[in-house]
């Protein structure tokens, strides 16, 4: 089983797109994929279509031990899907008095054993729920949007993760670079793109997800890419990073 | 003086840019300008080229009470700013239990009394920090993608607003809308525009952002727009858009 997280406290950089689309992506290669809508703000869930303000049983009520995994998984097809809503917003402050705080997730998710990939979608923050995710996975994706103000966190991003691997989880590693919405006819996008592959070498994914409106629109028909506009762009670029995800297999 | 928050949870809405932008087009009005950078990401700073990371005296020793507020201030032209840095990102916990926790930052801005504008520059969130932001202005500016996922978060955002006015602030009112990164060639971002424009009537600029590389291009050279490309669409924008609020004028 790949557990992974979806990680950027840099905001709009294709986090939420990309958990949905490669999780569906990997459901339409038949593998048996979990999606975790780990954001206050339920961007994931409302991709789905689910209407996250109206469920009593989200990721929120599983941290706090309200409910079972079972009774909060929502199904779309092949995927599992576990929700989020807005209760999620006072989880930071309401379990940072815990013992074990960080890992109320990872504690939950003891009995989802029988899946290929657990896709967990972060907020854009290191705080606690982000924490949480960070002590579940082996595996932590990063989002790239290739243009200036969307690298300057990064210097903290791999800090966290390596506080978090010293201390908290030592199975823990960056082993995919993401890069996103990008756009070969702008320079800038392309400098960008040149520095990250640089930098982080063969972490980086050769598929590379352009920036195609059928993307964004999606969502608001609560579809994912596959399902929308199965020819476009958008299709064809998670369609082939799924695939480059599904050969690297697990990393050791 | 009007004092304003650049307010919205969602990330990667152009709200640093905004921040950044209008606050050059007053200063090129001959109004005095201070911008504060709220987020430990420190975006803002860098678009000015002022390397947070080295810098000693940042909003976080502004708000322990380390340092005062004109030993903080840094200017760029006509413009001051309060820079950040990453070690604001241990701030929310840090002043988590102190009592008043949310009226740091007024505080120690009673001080700035000759400005004409006071710009607050926030983090994609609604934590401590953002609560200090609107315990300190009058007037709130919402930027907003014209794509589907960013309105999710809108209703929070206003209830959160709301909240604080009944409890904290009296005075707080959302009193513009701005829509960023526009691409008037979109379906869905012309969709979503009328129905900003239907919600919120009035509240909403006629100036909309319109999508232009430059705007992303002006902060890797530590440049406003007007610096960097004072011609493109980006700085016409800006620039139609800072004269549309001087002349709206304190609101009342
Ligand atoms: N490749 C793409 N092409 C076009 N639009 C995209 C693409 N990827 C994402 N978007 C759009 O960009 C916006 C931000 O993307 P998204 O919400 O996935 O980012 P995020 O990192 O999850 O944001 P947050 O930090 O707020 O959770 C959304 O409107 C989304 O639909
Ligand atoms: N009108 C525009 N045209 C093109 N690019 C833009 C525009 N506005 C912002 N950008 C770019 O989009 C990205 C996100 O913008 P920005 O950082 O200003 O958003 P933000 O809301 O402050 O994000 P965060 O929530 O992370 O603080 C940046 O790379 C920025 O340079
Ligand atoms: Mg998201
Ligand atoms: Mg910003």
């Amino acid at each position: 089983m790949q557990t992974i997280a979806i990680l950027n406290q840099k905001g709009g950089v294709g986090k939420t797109t990309t958990a949905v689309n490669i999780g569906a992506g990997l459901a339409l290669l038949n593998k048996k994929v979990l999606l975790i809508d780990l954001d206050p703000q339920a961007n994931l869930s409302y991709s789905f279509g689910i209407l996250a303000h109206e469920l009593e049983n989200t990721v929120y009520e599983l941290l706090n031990g309200e409910t079972e995994l079972k009774d909060v998984i929502i199904k779309h097809g092949n995927l599992d899907i576990i929700p989020s809503n807005l209760s999620l917003s006072g989880a930071e402050i309401e379990f940072s008095s815990l013992p074990g705080r960080e890992f109320l997730l990872s504690e939950r998710l003891q009995s989802a054993q029988d899946y290929d990939y657990i896709i967990i979608d972060c907020s854009p923050s290191l705080g606690l729920l982000t924490l949480n995710a960070l002590t579940s996975v082996n595996e932590v994706y990063i989002t790239l949007q290739t243009e200036f103000l969307p690298m300057q966190g990064l210097a903290k991003l791999l800090e966290t993760v390596d506080i978090v691997r010293k201390r908290l989880n030592r199975n823990l590693e960056i082993t995919g670079i993401i890069c996103t919405r990008y756009d070969s006819r702008k320079n800038l996008h392309n400098e960008v793109y040149e520095k990250i592959k640089q930098y982080f070498g063969n972490k980086v994914f050769k598929t590379v997800i352009r920036d195609n409106i059928s993307l964004a629109e999606a969502p608001s028909f609560g579809q994912t890419i596959f399902e929308y506009r199965p020819k476009c762009r958008g299709a064809l670029d998670y369609e082939n990073l799924s695939n480059e995800i599904l050969k690297r297999g697990k990393i050791n």
